[in-house]
């Protein structure tokens, strides 16, 4: 995901 | 959220369950490798530092604290409690073959060089890779236990269903995460001559998977 998106996936 | 996405999270939860029950059960972790379940809390251990930073959901809170206290359980019940069944002997892979590279792309491929992204990175390519030992003992002993390869396919099913979440969530959200989708397709690649096996031995009926 681009820089700065939190990673919703586990 | 989408149903492969929860599927995937389920059938890893039910992967992690199927292993620690079954070495408390028997209580012996004969047939399992301690360095792949290192391996995968070190995995959880530097892909969840963000508990402390953002907060995502309940849900994905409670997942991360639950993959985490049930990985070290597992290593706590090999290496600790049980340590007298552990197979150290077949257990030999050199995990420093999959480190030392996983360390090395880390720092050359991530989205940014921070601290956080930079174990993120390292965390999803040591995932990979970190079912090895385990596949490389099984190749050395030439056998498993069908409750060991019930473990595996749905390791290896939570990967497959990762996949089919990507490529839903390119159709509708446009979202592409290229370091988790390549890495995460290497790693459903090596369960590929697993899944093979699983359904030629194990589904039809046999007790132990023994390769030809």
């Amino acid at each position: 995901c681009p820089i700065g998106t939190t990673k919703d996936e586990l | 959220m989408n149903v492969f996405r929860l599927a995937g999270d389920v059938s890893h939860l039910v992967a992690i369950i199927i292993l620690l029950l079954k070495i408390w059960r028997s209580r012996s972790c004969a047939g399992i490798s301690g360095k792949s379940q290192l391996l995968f809390a070190l995995v959880f251990t530097t892909r969840y530092l963000d508990l402390f930073t953002v907060y995502i959901s309940a849900y994905n809170t409670i997942m991360k604290v639950v993959f985490l206290a049930l990985s070290y359980a597992t290593v706590y019940l090999i290496y600790m409690r049980f340590r007298n069944t552990y197979d150290s002997e077949n257990d030999s892979f050199r995990v420093e073959f999959l480190l030392v590279p996983v360390i090395g792309l880390s720092f050359l491929e991530h989205y940014a060089f921070t601290p956080m992204e930079v174990l993120w990175t390292f965390s999803i390519f040591l995932e990979a890779v970190a079912i090895m030992p385990q596949l490389f003992m099984i190749t050395k002993t030439g056998e498993a236990e069908s409750i060991t390869t019930h473990y595996l396919f749905f390791l290896g099913l939570y990967r497959a269903l990762y996949i089919a979440n990507w490529v839903w969530r390119y159709h509708t959200e446009g979202f592409f995460d290229q370091i988790a989708v390549v890495s995460g397709v290497v790693q459903t690649i090596f369960y590929c001559d697993f899944f093979y096996l699983y359904v030629t031995k194990v589904v039809q009926g046999r007790s132990k998977m023994s390769l030809p």
